[in-house]
């Protein structure tokens, strides 16, 4: 079913996100 | 004494027993100080004791309505300067305020300058 | 009858031969029963990505404007599970009015999971069905359960 969704990953179980530094940002210099 | 804040943080942050060092690990989130200001010029300075690559610390003036869980910088209600380029924040805008930025071993000063209000 | 984090460490190992993809009546594709479900019982970890619930509404903008369905999960005030990109099969499970399943938060070694459970016993072939509970709102999402007792709308 995983082939259905492009770019879907299959997961067992859950996984931490690991965040960007600029996670929040809108805008960077 | 001002200290960092035992409550007033994001409770993922670690906070040593004499509440002048915190450390932080994975994304971004806030601690603000135990007293705050209103009105008059004030200066408080930071020394980075730790901040290997790739991390990075935002720091600055937050009110208290500043969202905890969001680095410095945020929202509208807090202003940060970042060690990564030395970008300054507000409202998830980095701007860009000095070349180069600041790290470990580094000493920073932050003033504020506010009005008396009416 | 075992407790909570032992069922679910079992649940890992089997919820593959309990519960597959398939074409729904209700909407595109639906979660389905395998093999006969007890009351009670542990059906499937609605797995994804942990993320803090600060970035919902950034990710829920990104996925609208690429045209990609969301699916999250809150766990609690701080915490959300993503299954959007990154999900088990559970992120397929279609709501109804009237469900045959409920979801949980349990802890196990210190971790939040949402565990789907099944509220009775469900028969091999049977598709399975969530009550998604979204908050009521102005603009309605009409519903496609079909159940005798439809609430007409998911909001």
């Amino acid at each position: 079913w995983s082939a259905f969704a492009p770019d879907f990953k299959e997961l067992d179980e859950n996984v931490e996100y690991d965040e960007r530094e600029s996670e929040f940002d809108l805008e960077d210099e | 004494q001002v200290l960092l804040s035992m409550h007033d943080r994001a409770p993922q942050l670690k906070l040593s027993d004499d509440r002048l060092t915190v450390t932080g690990e994975k994304g971004y989130s806030m601690i603000r100080a135990s007293h705050g200001v209103v009105s008059g010029q004030w200066f408080y300075e930071v020394t980075i004791d730790e901040m290997q690559e790739p991390t990075a610390t935002r720091i600055g003036w937050s009110q208290s309505l500043g969202n905890l869980q969001a680095p410095c910088g945020y929202d509208k209600f807090s202003y940060s300067w970042r060690s990564r380029k030395g970008t300054r924040f507000h409202q998830s805008h980095g701007y860009h305020y000095c070349d180069g930025g600041y790290g470990e071993g580094d000493v920073l000063g932050f003033f504020v300058s506010l009005p008396v209000p009416a | 009858e075992l407790p909570m984090a032992m069922r679910f460490r079992k649940l890992q190992e089997h919820a593959k031969e309990a519960v597959g993809v398939y074409r729904s009546k209700i909407h595109g594709r639906g979660l389905f029963c395998k093999r006969n479900i007890d009351a009670g019982e542990m059906v499937i970890e609605y797995a994804g990505e942990i993320i803090r619930s600060l970035l919902t509404d950034k990710r829920e903008k990104y996925y609208e404007s690429k045209g990609i369905g969301c699916y999250m999960f809150r766990i609690d005030d701080c915490e959300v599970v993503d299954a959007t990109m990154h999900g088990s099969a559970a992120r397929f499970i279609n709501h109804s009015c009237e469900p045959n399943c409920y979801s949980k938060v349990i802890q196990v070694d210190g971790r939040k999971h949402i565990v789907i459970f099944a509220m009775r016993p469900i028969k091999k072939g049977e598709e399975l069905t969530y009550d998604y509970k979204f908050p009521i709102e102005d603009v309605k999402i009409p519903c496609t359960c079909g159940s005798k007792r439809c609430r007409k709308y998911l909001n």
